[in-house]
């Protein structure tokens, strides 16, 4: 475990932490894409099949549990709580998240480290958790105006991986038989993702003015 | 081989 990763990891809780928080403090899910919070629940149980095989810390294992429950938590408030699902946009929320899906289970077919059961679905939750954000930016451009919270949840999510490449560079140099380029090239694309969304984020920062995204 | 390498990461 190194700093940038801690970081990351704590930067991803804090994420979530912002999300949970603008839903139940609002009771509401108004610019939240629903589609993106499902995709993540597929990154997680995808990624995390060795929950209960591999253990390598109370750590790791906590995060896990954490992740997916927080994940799968976020959905069902979404789809089922009466209060917050009436504020869902559904009609802005149109983003056809399944080939999102489909595209990175065939890319993990293709791209993988040993093609086994566990490995594929490694790299599947790899690669759609790259492209997971993207309904939810799509969502905000096409909102306009992102309440703060929202704006703060997409920020640390961003900046989370962003973490994570620093502790990829730092593992290369620091450790001899260190190659994790499935993760890296992956998450450097994710990062790219942001790039618009960071500009606009720290413009409005730097003016103090709301948000917008250009439509 | 590259041993199976376990996913120390989140």
């Amino acid at each position: 475990m190194n700093i940038f990763r801690f970081a990351g990891d704590m930067t991803h809780l804090i994420s979530i932490v912002v999300l949970l928080l603008k839903i139940y403090a609002t009771k509401s899910c108004s610019g939240i894409s629903l589609k993106t919070q499902e995709l993540y629940v597929i990154v997680f149980l995808a990624r995390y099949l060795d929950l209960f095989t591999d253990f390598i810390s109370v750590y790791n294992t906590v995060m896990k549990l954490v992740f997916i429950g927080s994940s799968l938590a976020i959905v069902w408030c979404m789809r089922m709580h009466r209060a917050v699902k009436r504020t869902y946009d559904k009609e802005l929320d149109t983003f056809r998240h399944y080939f999102l899906v489909l595209g990175s289970f065939v890319l993990a077919l293709l791209l993988h480290e040993k093609f086994t059961f566990q490995e594929i679905f490694w790299a599947f939750s790899i690669y759609l958790e790259a492209v997971a954000i993207l309904p939810q930016l799509v969502m905000l451009q096409r909102s306009g105006n992102v309440d703060n919270l929202t704006g703060q949840y997409v920020f640390f999510l961003g900046a989370y991986r962003a973490f994570y490449i620093l502790n990829w560079i730092y593992r290369f140099f620091t450790e001899p038989h260190f190659s994790r380029w499935i993760a890296c090239l992956s998450g450097l694309v994710q990062t790219a993702f942001y790039a618009d969304f960071f500009y606009y984020y720290f413009i409005s920062w730097k003016n103090n003015a709301k948000l917008q995204l250009p439509a | 081989e590259s041993e199976a390498q376990v996913h120390d990461e989140l």
